[in-house]
Parts: C-alpha cells; structure tokens; sequence
C-alpha cells in the first residue's frame, strides 16, 4: 500500500491546485525556507484527521486556508486528497485505488470524503486502523520535533511503545 | 495487557541496539523500565552510548548525537509494525555529513517496503530520492510545486 | 524604570525592523505590548511578515524563518548595548543556502565591533571566519584541537 | 575588548590541554557530531559562571570532570579559562590582559581565579557588569534554544528587553 498522489488546494500557502505523484520508494520535498515543504507535511495530517490546529501551528483551524498573503485573493475552501493504492486489500475496502479527502470552507463547515462520498472522520481512522497511519502514528515525524521523543519524561515516552504493543 | 506490552518493549529493545549500532557504528544502548512493577504505566528511560564514550544521561550527548538516537528510536518502533508511507520532515537537520550518509543508507534499507517521504536541505539524502519535488514560491507568498524526476537511471 | 524600559523598548522595536529587512530583504515587524497599561510587567508579543505574505502568529512561519526572527530579535537587543564577544552555536542551522549567507553578511557587519565564535556545521558560514578551529575525535572520547587559520589572504 | 585564548582542560571531553588563540573578528569552531564543539561553548558559560548543571546539559556539576570514556582515566579535575584583552580599560582592573579561570575538582572542591589571585564568583560577575557579558546575557546563543526566544511566554521573553533596559 503507498500514495499515489496528493492533492492540495486552497489549503496554507497552496492557493492553486497542486499535485505531487510519487512512487513506493523515497520521494523528497526539497525548496528554499519558507516555500512550503512543512505545509505538504501538514496537509497529510490534516487529512488523515488532526483535529489540533496547534499541532499544524495554527491557532485556529479556519488559519489553514490560505490567506491571500498581500497581494491575491484569500481562499473561500481548504481542501486536500490522498490517493493511495489498496495493494493487498489491506485496507477495508474493494476499490484498488482510494481517495480520502478533506475539506474546510471559509463559513467553518468541515467535511471528509472516502471516494467522494461523504463520510465521518471516525470512517477514516477506521479505515486505517492497525495499518500504522494515522494522526498520532509514528508514520509523520515533524519539523524540529525530532528532539521530543528524547525530551519527554519516561511516562510519556512510553507512548510511542504502546502504539505498537 | 501486560505481555502485549513486554513482548513488544523486548523487540523494541533489541532493534534500538541494532539500529543504534548501524547509525553509530558500534557502540551500547539500553532501555529501561523506571517502574518495572508497574509494566503498564512505567516510563521508560533510554541509555545510549557512543563508540569509546561512557554511558551518561542522553542529555550529555550532542545535538547530533540526540538525533540519531532518536532517529534510532523511531525507527525500533517502526521495524514492528512498519507503517505503509512515513513522513519525515528535515530530521537530519543536525547531522554531519557522515552521520547523513548513514541516516540516508537506513532510509533505503527500509525503504524496500515503506514509501518514504522526506523533507530535506541536505544535499546528501536528496541523493537517495527516486522522485524528487521542488516546492518553489516565485510570487511571494503562492507555492507551487516542480518536479525533478529521477528514477533509476541516476543510480545504476 | 518604566522610562528606561521605554526608550530601550522603542530602539530594540526599531532594530528589529531595520535587522529583519536586512535577513529578509524586506517585510514588515511588530513588538506589542501585551499590556501597555502595566510596562514593567507586561509581556511582549511578536508580528513578523516576510515580504508578500500576510501577518500572522510566528506559531505559522516555518523553522527557517523562525530562526532568522530569533536572530533579528537577539541582534536587535545586541546593538543597544553590544557585548565585546558573542558565541553563537549552530543557529543557521534550519536555513537555506541564500539566508545562511544573508546570516553571514550579517555577522561579517557586526564583527567589527564584536568578536564572534560561531559553530556550525555550514560550508557558508565557514567561509566568513577569519580563524577556523576544527574540533577532532581520532581516538573515540577524547576531544582534541585542529587550528586552520586563515586570516585575510584568502578573503582578498 | 576581546578574548586572546581560550583554555580549557579536564573539562568533559577535553581530557588533555587544548587552547584556543582567537582574533578580534570571527572564529568559526567546525567538527563531526558528537566531537566537542558546543562543550567549548559550555566551558565559556561555566567559567563565566553558569550555576545550573541542567544549563550545561548535566545532571550535577561532578559531571563536567571528563569521565573517562571507556579507554582513559577520568580527570581528576576540571578546569577552563578566558584570557581577555582590557582594550580601552573597559574592566575595572589595571592590567592590559584579564584570566578569569575556573576550575572543579573531583573532590568537589570549585574555586575561581582572576589573574591567579583566588576570588569569588561574585567578583567576576563585577568585573563583566555592564559589558554584555554574563551567564544570563545574549552574547552567548546554545545549539536548539534559538527557537526558546520565540516560544517563551512573552512575559518571560521581556526579559532579553530588561537585559538592555
Ligand atoms: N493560511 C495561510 N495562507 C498563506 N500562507 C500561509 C498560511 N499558513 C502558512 N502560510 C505560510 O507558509 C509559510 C511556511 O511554510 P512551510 O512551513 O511549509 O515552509 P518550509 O518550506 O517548510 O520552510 P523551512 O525550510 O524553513 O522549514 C509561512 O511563510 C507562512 O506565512
Ligand atoms: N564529562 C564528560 N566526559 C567525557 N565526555 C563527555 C563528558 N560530557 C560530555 N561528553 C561527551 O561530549 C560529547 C558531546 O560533545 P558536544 O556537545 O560538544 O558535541 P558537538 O561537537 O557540539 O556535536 P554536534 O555537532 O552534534 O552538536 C558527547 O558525546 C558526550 O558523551
Ligand atoms: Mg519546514
Ligand atoms: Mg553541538
């Protein structure tokens, strides 16, 4: 199982639509400071359903669409897709290819979608269950957040065992 | 329960050794229950130590060193359960170049069945990218995305 | 003071904007009083806005522009009252190539007044230093020192 | 005002004698992880007198005494010092050149020299005042805490204001 394809649009600074296709193997996400690279990482998340716009350093969630920055237009919606392949059926469904998308508008409703059709976040996490993915998952290490598996007290640490015990 | 946990913090023992050893070439680990009565709420302390160097709290250790450990921490956990994608987003900022070679090498080994997608300004782990995508901001503010291809022929 | 701490205040918010523009090549700062009606106590909160985007929580600008707020921040305190020498270690460590050798321009501007340390593990950074010491490790725990030194023949 | 040299010896990993001869300008310290660079850095803070082991990434100031690694003898003392120009007279001393040295011992004896003489840790603390220079002052940035000015509550980040104030 691996993404086919990301889909960003309308979400941080991505005003337009963008799309990277990768392939099973290493993709690398490479640019200037500033550019974008950590907001590919925060779209991943927010799709697979983080619920914390603090752990996508906002302060609301309404701060992930893009803001116009001083010389466009802001967004009116917030959207992003993971297209992944269902290679060995480990995903509970019968499609070879699923998309899970998630969207945000500007009037704060909030939707998801398993392709395309509606559907709960809870329908997502579901889906990836005992798969390793997820929000809280050891599978999307952020930026500068490296040091904290060291940093935390030993009560906390043991956190990222019992995901996998 | 109880084993659930035991068997896994076994495992997750032994492969922080083993990555520990492969990042570091060489060198002594241990992870310890701090409340080994109480299995399922017990932190657990790390101790890592260096080729030639003593055992000390991994506060004494470099910013480098403390990346790799952690790295190699993660990665203990992943060898488990190993997940289907991993993002990483600039985890070798602090690494020297020889300590990169190596974090880029366990990339690939595991890369074999873990799609990997790794943020990065090094120069060295852009080496191991069989895709690779420049995020670019030519009108302030607005990203947009290019795509440096590479596939096989680079590394052959 | 409370008037002391004012006009400190309004030179380090001048700074800041005049050493911002310089790591940034322009954009737009801000150092508020969390709570104007009590100086001596209140807290101050930072706006920074790189040029083209909008102003918003630093909490939202990424690691490499965070380090360079940090860095105009602490050099627009430091020209009120430069101190004779400053040791910097490895705060150019999340910037890309160009902010590196904007950091650099920076110090190289500075160090006429003030004697810098600076370690880094940074190929541009290297470059603006009148003396290199290199810090080795041949036999595994036992630091020991290299000098380089290169002085001005090789900036001519 | 600047640094001549820096001396260190015993101190973590510097086992034997090292010293550093510096120019007014900049001096750039280079080296592999985990080799000794920001342990330099540490041993200026402790000779300008850094009270707090967890500030110099130790549990107790006996962990500053080089330890051995597995191949040597632990230093029975610790030991570093400063040899500073007094340019301008901008120190409240006589002499054209200051050594401020500090040194620790494993029987925890921790004593503190200007220009050999004996003296306190206040009296070096005098001797800096009003030059920028100090434990707590900005002349001296750690590796990862550049972020801390940003993430502090303001309320504690005024205090870089108060420093200049
Ligand atoms: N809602 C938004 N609308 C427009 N721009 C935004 C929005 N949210 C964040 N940004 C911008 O995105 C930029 C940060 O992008 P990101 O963190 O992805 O950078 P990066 O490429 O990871 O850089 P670095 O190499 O420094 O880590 C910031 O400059 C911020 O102003
Ligand atoms: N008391 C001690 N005795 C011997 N070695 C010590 C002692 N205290 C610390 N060390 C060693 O010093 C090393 C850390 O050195 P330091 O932090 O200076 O590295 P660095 O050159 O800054 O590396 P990086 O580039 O990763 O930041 C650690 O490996 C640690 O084991
Ligand atoms: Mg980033
Ligand atoms: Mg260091």
């Amino acid at each position: 199982m691996h993404i086919n394809s990301i889909k960003i649009s309308g979400f941080k600074s991505f005003a337009e639509d963008v799309e990277l296709i990768l392939e099973p193997g290493v993709t690398t996400i490479v640019g200037p400071n500033g550019c974008g690279k950590s907001n590919v990482s925060d779209a991943i998340r927010w799709v697979l359903g983080q619920q914390s716009p603090r752990a996508l350093r906002c302060a609301n969630m309404q701060d992930l669409l893009f803001n116009g920055g001083s010389n466009f237009k802001p967004a009116q919606r917030a959207q992003a897709s993971l297209h992944i392949t269902n290679v060995e059926g480990k995903l509970a469904l019968e499609s070879p290819e699923i998309a899970v998308r998630r969207q945000l508008t500007r009037s704060g409703a909030s939707d998801y979608f398993i392709n395309d059709a509606p559907c709960l976040l809870r329908d997502i996490t579901e889906l990836f269950m005992d798969t390793g993915i997820g929000v809280d998952a050891y599978s999307v290490m952020e930026q500068s957040k490296i040091d904290l598996i060291l940093n935390t007290r030993p009560e906390e640490r043991r956190f990222l065992f019992d995901e996998v015990a | 329960s109880r084993e659930a946990f035991l068997s896994a913090f076994e495992q997750i023992r032994a492969n922080f050794q083993e990555v520990f050893e492969e990042l570091f070439n060489g060198g002594e680990t241990e992870l310890l229950l701090t409340d080994p009565s109480d299995v399922l709420e017990s932190g657990i302390d790390i101790i890592a130590c260096p080729p030639g160097k003593k055992p000390q709290s991994i506060t004494q250790l470099s910013g480098g060193e403390r990346s790799l450990v952690a790295i190699a921490l993660l990665f203990a956990v992943f060898k488990i359960k190993p997940s289907p994608f991993c993002v990483l987003d600039e985890v070798d900022a602090a690494l020297d170049e020889s300590n990169v070679l190596r974090f880029a090498n366990l990339i690939r080994t595991y890369a074999q069945q873990t799609q990997f997608i790794i943020i990065t300004h090094n120069k060295r782990t852009m080496e191991i990218a069989d895709v690779m995508y420049g995020v670019t901001m030519e009108q302030a503010g607005l990203s947009k995305i290019v795509s440096a291809k590479f596939g096989n022929e680079i590394r052959a």
